[in-house]
């Protein structure tokens, strides 16, 4: 698999929802 | 980043220049500690970083970027094993068996299992393919037992199982820097029986004494062994899981960098997330600052972080009950433009996101085409050249500069939802003279 590593993901908030199965980007988050 | 346009940023020297352990602590801004209106918050440092209460672990030398990014290829492996493991049996198909790229032995996983007998009585555990820790890691920290002790863990989406280092330490542990969790003074411990379903949720286990015992194992070879057992979870000051499931470790060996344990935020029967699905509903977040010298945030419940907007969600794919958290990359965009890569490139690989790997990993036909268009796009504003560093291979000497200005990159996601990577996510540096491509390829088109 390729794989989105901590580096790119910085102040992003990346959330994660099971239930929903989504994953979110929200930009600027810290 | 001191400009940002559609096609590129502008960074500032000392935005690229790791910060030293040695400097201070950014003071967080607008983070609020404990819970939100519907959740928790716990702030996260980087492990190495002046905010980390291990900060002066390693008396103060952190790892090299050399062993940081070495670690990092050997988690890598690790997880695509693993991946390709289970993803040979959902479709059938025998992977090519390949030798490890990796320049250091790979204990294999037909090794004599690591979780030898713990007591004359124990049953031993079966090596299982694990998943590598890496040292880039961020750490939490959390309460556990009653009263709480607060011991700081590495936390990992790529993990499942939480466990700690346990008091008496029958076999062996690591150093850590904070005491030994130990279950005998907590009020609220408790083993957990072999025959309790939540022993069979773990991927490995086994029995000593009617007591279920947990063995998780690592990439890099760290393993952690011991009890499966139960206890009160201290995320902040507000909230608390009674009856959380960890292990206690009694036997653990392996690079983990003097923290008292793991928490494991995985898609797993066994992970936090899914423990306290009731509480939280199956919602987390995170967020890691720009610089080590940051603090970000581990959030739980459905108030996790701003309200993200369906634009810049993605679903969440391969519904298997394991642990990664799969997600489609279908493009990559560079100062702007759109990259001429078959979808098939991406889909034949599938993609993950891990909050404990440190490097992107691309199959090798994206990542050359992001290699090449951020080549040229660099290459018209005459920077120079610098030796790759590990296996970043796109690497740039800034010495004597003020601000440099590096093209945009910007991963696309189904559903639509795009990955602006933040100017300190583009650019991994070791040095001003060493600022690299924070990008990698996989071996194979499907690694």
């Amino acid at each position: 698999v390729g794989i989105v590593g901590n580096t790119q993901l910085k102040t992003f908030g990346v959330v994660y929802d099971i239930g929903k199965k989504v994953v979110g980007f929200s930009p600027g988050a810290c | 980043a001191a400009g940002r346009g559609h096609d590129h940023v502008v960074l500032r020297a000392e935005d690229v220049l790791p910060s030293p352990s040695s400097s201070s602590c950014d003071t967080p801004r607008e983070h609020k500690h404990g819970a939100t209106s519907s959740g928790t918050r716990m702030p996260i440092v980087h492990r190495h970083g002046p905010c980390s209460p291990l900060a002066d672990a390693h008396g103060g030398k952190p790892p090299s970027h050399e062993e940081i990014l070495d670690a990092d290829q050997n988690r890598a492996e690790s997880i695509q094993r693993r991946v390709s493991t289970t993803t040979t049996a959902a479709r059938g198909k025998p992977k090519r068996n390949r030798p490890s790229p990796s320049r250091r032995q790979q204990p294999s996983s037909s090794a004599p299992a690591p979780g030898a007998s713990l007591s004359s009585s124990a049953a031993s555990l079966p090596a299982s393919s694990g998943r590598a820790l890496g040292t880039g890691n961020y750490v939490v920290t959390i309460g556990l037992g009653t009263p709480a002790g607060r011991y700081t863990v590495v936390f990992d989406t790529g993990s499942d199982t939480t466990w700690v280092q346990c008091e008496p330490c029958v076999v062996v542990c690591y150093e850590q820097q904070e005491k030994l969790f130990d279950p005998a003074r907590s009020s609220t411990d408790a083993n957990i029986s072999c025959a309790a379903p939540a022993c069979s949720d773990l991927y490995t286990k086994g029995c000593s004494g009617g007591h279920c015992l947990y063995g998780v194992q690592y990439g890099d070879g760290s393993y952690s062994i011991g009890f499966f057992a139960m206890d009160t979870l201290t995320l902040s000051s507000y909230d608390a899981i009674k009856g959380f499931r960890f292990g206690c470790g009694e036997r653990n060996e392996g690079l983990f960098g003097e923290a008292a344990g793991l928490l494991g935020l995985g898609r797993g029967k066994t992970s936090l997330p899914v423990q306290a699905y009731d509480k939280y509903g199956g919602v987390f977040a995170h967020c890691f600052p720009a610089r080590s010298s940051g603090t970000g945030y581990l959030d739980f419940g459905p108030g996790s972080s701003p309200a993200v907007s369906t634009k810049l969600t993605t679903p969440m794919l391969v519904d298997n009950g394991l642990t990664f958290y799969y997600v489609g990359l279908t493009g990559i965009r560079v100062g702007g433009k759109l990259l001429s890569i078959p979808p098939s490139v991406f889909t034949t690989a599938g993609t993950i996101v891990d909050s404990g790997t440190v490097i992107t990993r691309l199959p090798p036909a994206a990542y050359s085409s992001l290699r090449s268009a951020f080549a040229s796009a660099i290459a018209a504003r005459g920077y120079k050249k610098a030796p790759a560093l590990s296996l970043l291979d796109t690497c740039y000497d800034f010495t004597g500069m003020s601000q440099v200005a590096i093209p945009t990159v910007s991963l696309l996601f189904q559903g639509g939802a795009s990955l602006d990577v933040d100017a300190s996510g583009i650019i991994y540096a070791a040095s001003v003279s060493q600022a690299c491509l924070g990008f990698a390829a996989n071996e194979e088109d499907d690694d």
